[in-house]
């Protein structure tokens, strides 16, 4: 999604 | 979090604590890019500006520290350690900073998902990372003979690379609109700098004998 602000991965 | 993902994970520590151990016990850094360090402590510190702001899991908090705390005790290790610093091979670790962060900052700041100072620094983070191996693979093209950890540490590394591959294949098919075209180009640049080690690494492997690189 364009509005993804958190980062999941490391 | 899939088996990809969570494997990838785990070689990228067992890339950092290889590196760890055969700094901390042999005390040396023979073979090891104090650049390409400084380019990972660098990219840590811009990648987990949020890590007390935004909380993904207690698994990700305890995962950002260990790379931070790891990355810049290798650095220290390195530069001011008595014994270590002394084992670094310094004329041959000539590989220029800014000739790789400057770019990597200009890109960041053209190609981002927002024009916001954290997601610029996350997104130069990742062009960095894709790049900041270039420095230890010049070394050990150098250096020729490499010492079994130091192919172990990068082995690993390009393995980790490999494995967040398949993660983002995974993610791609399991999750709803999970599209992510910097993370995915840069990842992917990142491995394709590894298939010239990888060869030379199974190469010596199939064949039972001392990493060496052509020159």
């Amino acid at each position: 999604s364009n509005d993804r602000v958190v980062h999941d991965e490391l | 979090m899939n088996i990809f993902r969570l494997a990838g994970d785990m070689t990228h520590l067992a890339s950092v604590l290889v590196l760890l151990l055969k700094i901390h016990t042999i005390k040396s850094c023979a073979g090891v890019s104090l650049k390409t360090q400084e380019l990972y402590a660098l990219v840590f510190a811009c990648r987990y500006l949020d890590i007390f702001t935004n909380f993904v899991s207690l698994y990700n908090t305890v995962m950002k520290l260990i790379f931070l705390g790891s990355s810049f005790s290798i650095v220290w290790y390195m530069r001011y350690h008595k014994v270590v610093r002394r084992s670094y091979d310094k004329d041959q670790d000539t590989f220029r900073h800014y000739f790789l962060v400057l770019p990597c900052l200009v890109l960041a700041l053209l190609i981002n998902e927002k024009f916001t100072f954290k997601e610029v620094m996350w997104t130069f983070s990742l062009y960095l990372e894709a790049v900041a191996i270039l420095p230890q693979l010049v070394l050990l093209q150098r250096t020729r003979n490499i010492d079994n950890l130091t192919g172990q540490y990068v082995f690993l590394l390009g393995a980790y690379r490999g494995l967040y591959i398949l993660n983002w294949i995974y993610r791609y098919f399991t999750e709803p609109h999970f599209v992510h075209w910097i993370t995915w180009i840069s990842g992917l640049v990142q491995t394709l700098l590894y298939a010239d080690f990888f060869y030379y690494y199974y190469q010596s492997w199939k064949n039972n004998q001392k990493l060496h690189l052509p020159a």
